[in-house]
């Protein structure tokens, strides 16, 4: 698994 | 936040809005299939977990809310209201979602960013999204119900996708090292369904004049 994107999205 | 996210947000919005609007002004949810409003309910639950510990604005807060509390509404319309639910096209409606939310779990549990509750949640929402709209798809096919108030509902979920898609070149393209290519292929694929869904309708459309594209 690669670096985990930020959430920011809905 | 750029313009094609907060454009896409606000389709998206726009789309469930119109949607609860024809089912409460017509009394009808002809048309309209439930299992896909179920699967957005799934999608919506297991992805904005992080609404319990993780704060990114009152935007992002409220939205989220406003997609978990919309999508149940939906649900509690087809299946409880004493009229709407009547018009609910239960013998056409019958996708099996197992099949779409079996897969969708496994994938989530051999390809995420994370192997992590919430983070295999929150990419089996993403997988799930993909395919939600199939059952939809599947019973506008066999019911030839394509009126106005249903395809302004398909056209906007399209136009959701298509600016999500601008959204995300946008970023890539003036955000370093932004990169999510879990969203990006899922998101890709769900465009595609949608381009299925476009087709079919500019079909229907020519054969009978009686139904309309969305303006």
């Amino acid at each position: 698994p690669d670096q985990t994107p930020p959430k920011d999205e809905l | 936040m750029n313009i094609f996210r907060f454009a896409g947000d606000m389709t998206h919005l726009c789309s469930i809005v119109v949607l609860l609007l024809k089912i409460e002004a017509t009394k009808s949810c002809a048309g309209v299939s439930l299992r896909t409003q179920e699967l957005y309910a799934v999608v919506f639950v297991s992805r904005y977990l992080d609404l319990f510990f993780t704060f990114i604005s009152v935007y992002n807060t409220v939205m989220k809310v406003f997609f978990i509390t919309s999508s149940f509404c939906i649900i509690w319309y087809m299946r409880h209201h004493r009229i709407v639910s009547q018009t609910y096209d239960r013998e056409q409606d019958t996708f099996r979602v197992a099949f779409l939310v079996v897969p969708c779990i496994f994938l989530a549990l051999l390809v995420n960013h994370e192997f992590s509750m919430v983070e295999v949640l929150w990419t089996f929402s993403i997988y799930l999204e993909s395919v939600a709209i199939l059952p939809q798809l599947i019973l506008l096919q066999r019911t030839f119900n394509v009126d106005t108030l249903t395809s302004n509902y398909v056209f906007l979920l399209g136009a959701y996708r298509a600016l999500y898609i601008l959204n995300w070149l946008y970023r890539y393209f003036t955000e370093p090292g932004y990169s999510q290519w879990i969203v990006w292929s899922s998101g890709t694929l769900q465009t595609a369904i949608y381009c299925d869904f476009f087709y079919y309708y500019v079909v229907s459309w020519r054969k009978n004049e009686r139904l309309s594209l969305p303006s």
